[in-house]
């Protein structure tokens, strides 16, 4: 059995609404311990995962392992059409195992009920690469404010869609889109005074290319974090993470593009 | 759907 608190605009629904478009199903693997959940573009270019332990989670139950993959635009037409102030509650049962029901339950104690069917009950168990595994094949990492971060991919996106390059050196990061009538560059230098809010950690330079499209959809979900914290590398896929609440954290791949 | 595959196709990198 398992019961989700939800609250419409909280990280859950953030990610839900961000990767409507990208993909139809969100698998999420729920434990006592808490839940887990990853969703993958159609095209395969673009991973997000979702980690929150049962700590974070006020109200979370969960007494066994349950793998599910959930429709995500069902689930955000139905948030979507609660009210702020309601109380939502996602809930597979051992009963009705293959639909999953969405209670909202208004101040007033009325209620709806939203009951669909789960794309796949028996999903096999993905496992992505631990943080030791990615760690050793990322050759730098950038920590920066998560509104910057959101305010350079959607200037990126707006200019160019299809072709992005972050380069880090231990000097600066600079940002490049390419757009049909011209092209932008953002640069960062790095401040030796103050490394609290920009920093950037690098044991060889780095220079990626990828879809701006990609980071612009994630960019909107790290906003929930204050701070953002990008992993380069030369043939593994960017990484972008940001912590949520006291354990929890989303990360977002993107596949490195093959340079034109 | 994805598979365990397509994951690890992914991370391997190019």
């Amino acid at each position: 059995m398992l019961e989700l608190p939800l609250v419409k605009g909280d990280p859950f629904h953030h990610v839900m609404e961000a990767i409507l478009d990208l993909s139809d199903v969100a698998h999420v693997v729920c434990t006592t311990r808490g839940l887990n959940l990853l969703a993958v573009d159609t095209k395969h270019l673009a991973i997000v995962s979702l980690l929150f332990p049962a700590e974070d989670f006020k109200g979370y139950t969960c007494d066994e392992y349950i793998s599910i993959g959930i429709p995500i635009r069902d689930l955000v037409n139905a948030i979507r059409c609660g009210d702020d102030k309601d109380t939502i509650t996602l809930k597979v049962g051992e009963e009705n195992f293959g639909t999953i029901t969405l209670s909202f339950v208004s101040p007033e104690k009325n209620t709806v009920d939203y009951e669909f069917r789960l794309v796949d009950a028996k999903l096999e168990r993905f496992r992505l690469p631990d943080r030791h595994f990615l760690r050793s094949k990322y050759q730098g990492s950038v920590k920066m404010p998560s509104v910057e971060f959101r305010r350079i991919c959607k200037c990126l996106s707006n200019f160019g869609d299809e072709y992005g390059v972050i380069s880090v050196t231990d000097e600066d990061l600079t940002y490049f889109a390419k757009g049909t009538d011209g092209d932008v560059y953002v640069e960062y230098k790095q401040q030796e005074e103050d490394t609290t809010i920009f920093k950037i950690d690098v044991r060889e330079p780095v220079r990626l290319a990828f879809n701006p499209k990609y980071l612009n959809t994630f960019a909107k979900v790290f906003t929930l974090s204050g701070q953002v914290k990008l992993f380069l590398s030369k043939t593994h896929p960017l990484m972008v993470e940001c912590k949520i609440g006291q354990k929890g954290r989303i990360r977002c791949f993107v596949a490195p593009k093959v340079e034109p | 759907s994805p598979t365990q595959k397509t994951l690890d196709r992914f991370f391997r990198g190019h």
